[in-house]
């Protein structure tokens, strides 16, 4: 295998893509498949996780062009060049574009979409051509069968050169276990930084921070241990930003910058998906907080100083958001990290301290120090 | 080369400007500082990336446009150099 002269590769591990022309040679929804086809074989190999978005700027844009279409790289008409992609990087980085010429088809009538997609990604992932003749990344064409391949070894450890191996995880977890060697532990009971997110989910509170999340019984403060969130919750990893549960809905939503994910108790329903899809927007980046609030049906984010609240029957936005945090919520100062719903009560985590807010009296009822939530 | 040789006049120009194209797109480091390149005689720049190619490709290296040669040059293929910069 070869990389591309100075080896530029992704710095990030979730990457978002868009296909922003199709071709008329297949139905949208085939090309929709193979490109996520494509992709799903360089994921398997390395911890890379690819998000599809439908607007804006992805960081692999990918389109059919006809000819000379702006990139110094014109396309030549049926057969010869079929496709190209760029290194990663920012702008035309990543960029994958597809000769419109040709006859693209998900069999062999035609130039396999899947094959050359998949070809194609691996440059974008920031391998170059290959010499092995077996290789994926040859430069040649070579039909693929796109649901009995499986990546060839020099290209496994081509981009694995780049990104490291993924984590084989055996099975989907259903309750998380104490790791035999504990990780570097936060040490919250001496810090006066607080929680990532907090959260109910099922009968158990979480509270995460760095790559490690605490159980506890809502009302046992005792037998609360961490966990690294990668034993439970592998695709998130660390770090996540905020999370919330809708108990009727037996769901829960985990946020870590653009995306987000879903799932019932334990069990990860489907890849992540964009904040996008609640009506943020784009300039939101990120989500520090969120708290679903069980009377009204409605769930606050908070993002910065301000809070927006999503309607969870409508699945939509409310109008005349965001508000100012500490304006609207008298007493709660601060930056807001975490939130939850409690008894009726928001309990506000910001730093060493949790506000306990009473809604029906709109003042903050109590403070206490953040820490002792997991026993310190 | 009996191949080469076994070429008319006319296929051999047409496999010239071919494989000069083939070179030019995927044999050719494009962008950053051009620097200006002094060769000796027989170090013919055609020929140095026609040895190029049939290196890559695991091919006999001749540096000449042979069938097996030829036969590369012909096939579709991904659009990004082999050569890059």
């Amino acid at each position: 295998y070869r990389l591309f002269p100075g080896e530029p590769k992704w710095k990030k591990n979730i990457l978002t893509y868009r296909i922003s022309k199709y071709t008329p040679s297949m139905s949208p929804t085939e090309v929709d498949k193979a490109i996520q086809m494509a992709l799903h074989a360089w994921s398997t190999a390395v911890p890379l996780n690819f998000v599809r978005i439908n607007s804006g700027e992805a960081d692999i844009m990918i389109s059919f062009e006809t000819g000379d279409h702006g990139d110094s790289y014109p396309f030549d008409g049926p057969r010869g060049t079929l496709a190209h992609a760029f290194a990663p990087g920012e702008g035309l980085g990543g960029d994958t574009h597809f000769d419109n010429a040709e006859k693209w088809t998900m069999g062999t009538n035609g130039f396999n979409l899947f094959t050359v997609a998949a070809h194609e990604f691996g440059h974008a992932l920031g391998l170059g051509h290959s010499t092995d003749p077996s290789a994926l990344m040859y430069p040649t064409y070579k039909y693929q069968n796109p649901y009995r391949f499986h990546l060839p070894k020099d290209d496994v450890k081509g981009i694995q050169a780049l990104y490291g191996p993924r984590k084989i995880f055996p099975g989907k977890p259903t309750m998380p276990h104490i790791p035999p060697h504990k990780p570097s532990i936060p040490d919250l009971c001496d810090s006066s930084s607080s929680f990532d997110a907090v959260t109910m989910l099922g009968k158990e509170l979480l509270f995460f921070k760095d790559r490690i999340f605490w159980r506890r019984q809502v009302h046992l403060p005792t037998g609360i241990r961490p966990s690294t969130i990668t034993s439970s919750f592998p695709q998130l990893m660390s770090n996540v930003d905020a999370a919330y549960e809708v108990a009727e809905r037996g769901i829960a939503f985990f946020f870590k910058g653009p995306h987000y994910w879903v799932t019932r108790g334990f069990h990860m329903q489907g890849p992540p998906r964009t904040i996008y899809d609640f009506g943020f927007p784009r300039h939101v980046q990120r989500i520090d907080a969120a708290v679903y609030l069980k009377e009204p049906q409605k769930t606050l984010f908070f993002v910065g100083e301000e809070y927006y609240s999503y309607d969870e029957r409508k699945k939509k936005m409310e109008k005349d958001y965001p508000k100012n945090t500490e304006e609207e919520f008298s007493g709660v100062s601060g930056h807001i990290d975490a939130a939850v719903e409690l008894n009726g009560y928001i309990y506000f985590f910001s730093g060493r301290k949790t506000f306990k807010y009473d809604t029906e009296k709109e003042d903050v009822v109590s403070v206490v120090k953040s820490s002792s939530w997991i026993g310190c | 080369d009996p191949n080469l040789l076994a070429a008319t006049p006319r296929t051999f120009r047409s496999n010239y400007h071919l494989a000069q194209a083939y070179l030019d797109k995927y044999y050719t480091k494009k962008g950053g500082p051009q620097a200006g390149e002094m060769v000796a005689r027989e170090s013919n720049p055609m020929i140095r990336r026609i040895k190029e190619l049939q290196i890559f490709f695991g091919l006999k290296v001749t540096g000449k446009l042979d069938q097996n040669t030829m036969n590369v040059i012909k096939k579709p293929r991904c659009g990004v150099p082999d050569v890059a910069n």
